[in-house]
């Protein structure tokens, strides 16, 4: 079986030779990793982290702070926990692929120069 | 609080297994 | 500050892959084009390979144990709470992961592999193709390209080689035995109409070999001629419709027949062979012989007389190779032991060292000759 990558998504992106330079992609996408497991809630519940956007149901979990001049990053987990951690330059730049099946497509949609990464064990809020 | 949000922290990173992909497993 | 949000019900049909500079390179390229294939059909699921119009990437999923997000940025309609806990500035935008990745797919360039287990091969009858493709799985050569895990131009070189012919839209792959009469006739009517043979024109050609053939029953179409030009030849720079043909190449299959032919019993003397292999070239036809371009279809059992030896009757598993070679014969020449063993260094280390990992090395005046341990 054979099936094409569109990059239709990319095209002003490729052609302008834009790329991501901080937090997000010039597409408004972000990569964020965390060495650990994140337990987030699956269902709704009647509290104001739950929004519904565009029909999406969506829970805020967290705060991401980054310290542009030095790179540094802290994020901020439920109420309990803060991770400090950086941007970082990714070795090979990694593409945003999705396969959507029931159309049959596959699209590149982005790519990914940076991500930021937390591997230190979490803190307690002071 | 019932509402869990909480990040388990893993003391190692280990990402040494690599192996082929299947067709199937692209879509699945 | 950024407010981070997750989506509730994740997407699973995002991957990410890795894209080396001569990936970007591709992508950057308005007019080419990039797909993800596999060997076979949907359900044989076969290694997902990513190939542009030239070149083979292996995917190879690499599994890790963090968490990685994938997140885009919205709007929010909310006034979002200000969270003044912290003194950090309050949140200027927010962003939802909309899926999680366990993985990602690292990319790594390979030799494609034309994949012809479905061809079939054609030796010239008439009944080829039969009425409406029944009973043909690979219907056409975009049928053929879609089922290979390999590029377009990797496909098309490796078709080209194997003697594969598209006959009324099917492709199949022609015959020793065919190829063998179709080059015999190509050569002789090229030389009777005095084509030049290194601009040879697939119309003129077939035109040679079809003056006097009774059109009924001739297997000699021009598919068939562009097959033997495809593989007997190469294409002339800048004309699509050009070969020079590879004199060498002709030599050596004809070579290959001769050795199959004349010394599969027993051996021949190299001169005598020399004799027998010229006489089975066209009457007139050009090509220099040495029985040095033969190497690795004989062996020399006794002294220098040689025996036919199809590297397809010996064994794969390389130590059991050179136990059959050093049984067959007891020392070699380097020269014409290394082309029976080559296709098993897999690792690609310098030829020395693969053969002095099974075998002894010695040098005797210029030549190097080589024996079992």
């Amino acid at each position: 079986p054979s099936i094409n990558v569109s990059k239709r998504q990319l095209q002003t992106l490729l052609q302008s030779d834009q790329h991501q330079t901080s937090v997000s992609t010039p597409l408004g996408n972000m990569m964020l990793e965390i060495q650990g497991d994140l337990e987030l809630p699956r269902q709704w519940s009647e509290d104001q982290r739950f929004t519904t956007i565009d029909k999406e149901q969506l829970v805020r979990w967290g705060l991401l702070h980054i310290d542009p001049s030095r790179n540094n990053a802290i994020l901020f987990v439920g109420r309990k926990q803060r991770l400090l951690g950086s941007l970082v330059k990714l070795d090979t730049p990694l593409g945003l692929i999705k396969f959507n099946q029931q159309d049959g497509i596959v699209e590149m949609q982005d790519i990914f120069y940076y991500k930021v990464l937390f591997k230190s064990r979490p803190l307690p809020i002071m | 609080d019932e509402i869990r949000i909480w990040v388990r922290y893993k003391e190692g990173f280990s990402d040494a297994v690599r192996k082929n992909v299947s067709w199937s497993s692209l879509w699945s | 500050s950024l407010n981070l949000h997750e989506r509730l019900s994740i997407d699973r049909s995002f991957r990410l892959l890795h894209l080396t500079p001569e990936l970007l390179e591709v992508l950057k390229d308005p007019n080419s084009k990039l797909q993800f294939k596999a060997a076979g059909n949907d359900e044989d699921d076969g290694d997902v390979v990513l190939c542009s119009r030239e070149k083979t990437w292996l995917l190879r999923q690499k599994n890790h144990s963090n968490t990685t997000m994938l997140m885009h940025e919205f709007t929010s309609e909310q006034e979002t709470p200000l969270e003044t806990t912290f003194g950090l500035p309050s949140p200027m935008s927010d962003f939802a992961g909309f899926a999680r990745t366990t993985f990602e797919y690292e990319t790594k360039e390979v030799s494609g592999i034309l994949n012809v287990e479905s061809i079939p091969i054609h030796n010239g009858s008439s009944d080829f193709p039969p009425a409406d493709g029944r009973d043909l799985p690979v219907k056409s050569m975009d049928d053929l390209l879609a089922s290979s895990a390999c590029s377009e131009k990797e496909c098309l070189l490796q078709w080209g080689q194997l003697g594969g012919c598209v006959i009324k839209g099917y492709p199949c792959i022609l015959s020793s035995d065919f190829l063998t009469k179709a080059l015999h006739v190509t050569l002789m009517s090229a030389m009777a109409e005095s084509l030049n043979f290194s601009r040879l024109r697939l119309g003129e050609t077939f035109d040679a070999v079809n003056k006097d053939i009774d059109q009924e029953s001739n297997p000699y179409t021009i598919d068939v001629i562009k097959t033997i030009l495809e593989k007997y030849g190469e294409k002339v720079k800048d004309d699509d419709d050009c070969w020079q043909l590879n004199q060498k190449k002709v030599a050596v299959w004809y070579g290959i027949r001769a050795l199959k032919k004349y010394a599969s019993q027993s051996s021949i003397p190299p001169a005598e062979f020399l004799i027998k292999w010229k006489s089975t070239f066209p009457p007139y036809a050009p090509f220099d012989i040495e029985i040095e371009m033969l190497r690795g279809w004989f062996f020399r059992p006794t002294g220098s007389s040689l025996q036919y030896l199809p590297k397809n009757t010996l064994p794969s598993d390389i130590k059991e190779r050179f136990m059959m070679l050093f049984k067959l014969q007891s020392q070699w020449d380097m020269d014409d032991i290394v082309p029976f063993v080559e296709e098993l260094n897999s690792k690609g280390l310098k030829i020395d060292v693969f053969l002095m990992k099974y075998a002894r090395k010695r040098r005797v005046g210029k030549k190097v000759i080589i024996s079992s341990r």
